[in-house]
């Protein structure tokens, strides 16, 4: 079962989340009386990578137009800058007394929410990447709601025109996204979706084409026009499919039977 | 991204400071 839902997110986090259990349960088991080493550089290669985590960060916040990253990160950062403090006072009082329980107390505290400030601040950076994929595929729901409308070989051109490259970019993003991801089953629903769509696009068009020409020839256009709606509307759920995917981050339980 | 490169150094610099308490507590048990 995945615990952090990217491939990304697993290899930063996975790695200190090991060593932080374990102290934990050295602490739990009181196996961790003993004196304590001098941890000042570790410690001071922790801060200094905070600092760094904080500056960066800030320069994502204010180049970001995304008013949710904008409003959520600083509250991460600041968890983290936190427990690097934690961290700190923690070697402080170890240098004064090894064996100090209080300061045994505040490593761990300090270790678990650095672990816990960059999990939030990596959720909130990989939210903010799958809002723009998801920006992208409400543009192609866009042109599809207007398939409907299109009456002219011009207007098809047109539409064939602006619909092509949102569809690349959606396919390439989600088709990316896909591969990213550690659960399995969301993977799959990415990937029968985008294939879905792939085939159900030059499909549409050539429905659109169909009922096109059977007006400015004067036929019935009925049942070309149900076609062309039964296309898109197909085309339709599967990217609301996508979109309804991709914003899964927790692991369900029910999926797996 | 620099932003997760940044991340990274954390947790790389955490893990090395919680093994090295760790590691000191089981070498005196």
């Amino acid at each position: 079962m995945p615990v952090f839902h990217t491939k990304t997110i697993e290899s930063i986090l996975e790695p200190v989340a090991q060593q932080v259990s374990r102290l934990v349960i050295l602490h739990e088991e009181a196996e961790d009386g003993n004196a304590m080493p001098n941890l000042e550089r570790p410690v001071l290669a922790v801060s200094n990578a905070v600092a760094n985590l904080v500056k960066v960060g800030r320069e994502t916040i204010n180049n970001s137009d995304d008013q949710i990253l904008r409003q959520e990160m600083p509250a991460s950062l600041q968890r983290v800058e936190k427990a690097s403090k934690l961290l700190e006072e923690a070697s402080a009082m170890l240098n004064a007394d090894p064996y100090s329980q209080p300061a045994r107390k505040k490593l761990i505290e300090g270790a678990r929410g650095i672990l816990q400030g960059t999990s939030n601040l990596l959720l909130c950076f990989d939210e903010s990447e799958v809002r723009k994929i998801i920006k992208e595929c409400k543009k192609v729901l866009d042109y599809l709601a207007v398939a409907e409308v299109i009456e002219t070989m011009e207007d098809l051109v047109q539409f064939v025109k602006d619909l092509s490259p949102c569809l690349t970019k959606v396919s390439r993003d989600v088709d990316a996204r896909e591969k990213e991801l550690t659960h399995m089953v969301h993977r799959e629903i990415l990937v029968r979706c985008l294939d879905s769509v792939k085939t159900l696009a030059p499909i549409l068009i050539c429905g659109m084409k169909i009922y096109v020409q059977l007006l400015a020839q004067g036929k019935k256009v009925d049942e070309a026009g149900e076609n062309r709606n039964y296309l898109a509307a197909r085309m339709t759920d599967e990217i609301n499919e996508i979109i309804r995917v991709l914003q899964l981050t927790t692991y369900d339980e029910d999926e797996w039977d | 991204e620099m932003i997760l490169d940044a991340a990274k150094s954390i947790t790389i610099a955490t893990a090395a400071l919680v093994k090295a308490a760790c590691a000191a507590q089981r070498e005196l048990v």
